[in-house]
């Protein structure tokens, strides 16, 4: 069973000014970052359940908290895979999702099935890629879209050459 | 043409052929056109002076003089235009990069900033700032928010509530910015909305600039006991500055909605699918 109350009591320990505004010794900031840290894993074990329980499937369900710096072991090693995508927002939101995948094209199709306009995007200077597409969410809501790679090719470089700029 | 361009159907950012910088923004639903040039800079982080032997630190933020140093005078660029998304990957320095992007639909440029591990090799502590300098006539004033709710006007070298002695031109005109900070001649209107909270200021005319990361090597004596140093290599910090133009008497409605979508942006779960129908009975 998941529980909040952890990642709660970590939130209200990061009232203090220090870590708000980072003025505490090194050691104290870490042990912020690891109350943190412990108080995710109980809340991510609490949303599957809801996310079960709300659509009807029970999943392995994973966060990935590496997506801003392109980290995923599951989007990049699965042929095939669901995002789920929970809006917090009272309004509807339009989101453009990116997920860093292996080298292959792929097919993502909404809640309705339909395929929606994907693109899988070269990291300039890296050896990886993002797949992109655009999502739609509803108010306080979720949409959960699929995503299978299409065997045999792959994606097109966007890259327009590197300009090296005349060094001043 | 050179001039390297990205645009949707709202924007469109030229960068400059040689430098590979950002130096116009256009918002072609308002017929909007600004010269803006944004680069990163640092402050040498101050180890006392005879004016005072204060140092920067932790609590304090104190440069050793007025004028920041450029992280570099150009960039390395790569441009990717795909249907789904146009974007600029800027490489300024080994500790230094940011990526411009445009998304259809979207009425702001994103400006995804990657900045450290910062060196201090040298010896000189370093705060890092983005800085967006154009001609808007902004006569001293800014604006920043408090907590993403009211917005408060800024004076240079001014405090409402009392009779100023301006002894710190830099660090004595930096605010707390929690969600955005932006200037505007009365037309136009700058707003750079951010993800988390930083110090923001705009030391000159038509300029406005966010701090975006600190490494120092003194403690500041205010009780901390060591400096803003993390261990090892150091940290690096990657995050976004969301950059609307807009006409100044109808910008509150863009940046206010689209902060709350940065705030309360929305969470991905991700499952390989195929998962057993579940039923609560």
């Amino acid at each position: 069973s998941g529980d909040s109350a952890p990642l709660n009591e970590a939130m209200a320990v990061l009232q203090h000014h220090d870590a708000v505004s980072g003025t505490s010794r090194q050691h104290v900031a870490n042990d912020y970052a690891r109350q943190l840290a412990e108080g995710w894993g109980p809340c991510e074990v609490l949303l599957s359940n809801a996310l079960a329980r709300l659509s009807g499937s029970k999943e392995d369900f994973m966060f990935c908290r590496k997506l801003n710096i392109s980290v995923c072991p599951l989007t990049q090693t699965s042929e095939s895979f669901q995002v789920t995508i929970y809006n917090p927002l009272g309004r509807k939101v339009d989101w453009m999702v990116r997920l860093p995948v292996s080298k292959h094209v792929f097919l993502v199709r909404d809640p309705s099935g339909t395929v929606v306009p994907s693109d899988v995007v070269m990291i300039p200077s890296s050896d990886s890629q993002e797949l992109l597409f655009s999502a739609s969410v509803p108010a306080l809501g979720f949409s959960i879209y699929s995503v299978t790679q299409v065997p045999g090719q792959s994606p097109q470089a966007h890259i327009h050459h590197p300009r090296s700029q005349k060094p001043w | 043409s050179r001039v390297l361009v990205i645009q949707n159907e709202y924007i469109r950012a030229r960068f400059d052929p040689d430098s590979g910088l950002l130096m116009e923004l256009e918002n072609l639903d308002q017929n909007l056109r600004l010269p803006v040039r944004q680069a990163f800079y640092w402050y040498n982080a101050s180890t006392g002076n005879s004016l005072s032997s204060q140092v920067s630190g932790a609590y304090i933020f104190r440069p050793n003089r007025q004028q920041p140093l450029l992280v570099s005078h150009w960039a390395q660029t790569h441009l990717v235009k795909t249907a789904l998304v146009q974007e600029v990957h800027q490489n300024f320095s080994a500790w230094c990069s940011q990526v411009v992007r445009l998304y259809p639909g979207q009425r702001h440029l994103e400006l995804e900033w990657t900045v450290g591990p910062i060196p201090v090799g040298d010896g000189w502590g370093k705060e890092v700032i983005s800085r967006f300098d154009t001609v808007l006539e902004t006569d001293g004033l800014f604006y920043t928010d408090s907590n993403g709710r009211e917005i408060l006007e800024r004076r240079r070298d001014y405090r409402l509530t009392w009779k100023l002695n301006q002894t710190e031109p830099v660090a004595g005109n930096y605010y707390p910015v929690n969600s955005r900070i932006y200037i505007t001649d009365g037309n136009m209107q700058l707003t750079v909305l951010t993800d988390r909270s930083q110090g923001g200021s705009s030391l000159s005319d038509g300029s406005l600039e966010l701090m975006v990361h600190r490494r120092l090597l003194r403690d500041d004596a205010r009780g901390v006991g060591e400096p803003l140093l993390e261990e090892g290599s150091g940290l690096w910090v990657r995050g976004r500055h969301l950059v609307l133009l807009e006409k100044a008497r109808n910008a509150a409605a863009g940046h206010r909605l689209q902060a709350e979508k940065e705030v309360l942006a929305p969470q991905v779960v991700l499952a390989r699918g195929g998962g057993a129908p579940y039923r609560l009975e």
